[in-house]
């Protein structure tokens, strides 16, 4: 959009282009003077007609401007808002996402008591496996997965269904250590009741308190204890000394039994 | 006498003239930088 803006207000010098007045001493004074008047008149007119055009002209592209402004100035706005909600979803988004990247597992944030509760438990599952599904009692809606640099298998993130009431949030990731099993991290306590009985054999530490330190068994779920007793009873089986001893030990008891 | 109410007209017309000059131009330099910004 071009405009001339170069307008002629006033001409300054418009009083120069009126007849000069000749001093005159004849007796045709009079109508010489009339002339002047008329034709000064003339010229008055004449200026007035093409400052009212250009009046009417700049009252004109003045609209013209004033409308495209308003029209750009809509389309500004707009594009503000949209931006606006874009930046507003991709934040939350990407808020979503880090909220367990940016803090260490076992690390407080301390921003919210939510956050101090951050727990892992660990679910054994076959290699073929890539739904990183794992059957912890509770109902979980996925929102994000990623790959991350120390770990080759994604990383996948969920919400609790009850969300947003329930505020917790797990990622689960196959263990770079051991591709046999898969490590839930846990943020935040449920608010509704818990777990079903029905639920995979788990260990959950608690690496916020203690470290490494295993201290907390989830209902209906084994201990390290039980995971222990178990390598242990199975190692042991393998053993034929051992199998031997427990022989003849459990018929040691049984010749005891019968004497008595 | 008729001059002088032309002469008077004319400056009233004159005036209005530079106000509609001044606008137009803040109007067309708002547009120019909003253009700008939406670039």
């Amino acid at each position: 959009m071009d405009y001339d803006l170069n307008t002629n207000p006033f001409d300054l010098h418009f009083s120069g282009k009126l007849p000069k007045r000749e001093p005159s001493d004849s007796g045709s004074e009079d109508v010489m003077r009339k002339w002047f008047v008329k034709d000064e008149t003339c010229m008055l007119q004449e200026e007035l007609t093409r400052v009212n055009s250009e009046n009417k002209k700049l009252t004109e592209t003045l609209a013209r401007v004033s409308e495209k402004y308003s029209e750009l100035q809509n389309l500004f706005k707009e594009l503000q808002s949209r931006e606006n909600v874009n930046f507003c979803n991709e934040r939350k988004r990407k808020q979503d996402r880090d909220e367990f990247v940016s803090s260490p597992i076992g690390i407080s944030c301390g921003g919210t008591v939510e956050k101090s509760t951050v727990s892992t438990a660990y679910f054994h599952a076959e290699k073929s496996d890539t739904s990183l599904t794992v059957k912890d009692g509770y109902q979980w809606r996925k929102y994000g997965q990623k790959i991350t640099r120390d770990n080759p298998s994604p990383r996948a993130y969920f919400r609790c269904s009850f969300s947003p009431s329930c505020l917790v949030k797990k990622k689960v990731q196959r263990s770079a250590e051991d591709p046999s099993f898969v490590v839930a991290t846990y943020e935040g306590t449920h608010n509704h009741p818990g777990p079903n009985a029905s639920v995979s054999r788990t260990v959950k530490l608690d690496l916020v308190q203690g470290g490494l330190e295993p201290v907390e068994e989830k209902k209906g779920r084994g201990t390290i204890q039980d995971v222990l007793v178990q390598q242990m009873a199975s190692s042991l089986t393998k053993d034929p000394k051992f199998t031997a001893a427990l022989a003849a030990a459990i018929s040691g008891r049984f010749i005891e039994q019968s004497r008595t | 006498p008729p001059t002088n109410a032309l002469v008077e007209e004319l400056n009233r017309v004159s005036a209005e003239n530079k106000k509609l000059s001044e606008m137009l131009t803040l109007m067309y330099n708002n547009y120019n930088i909003l253009k700008k910004q939406l670039v």
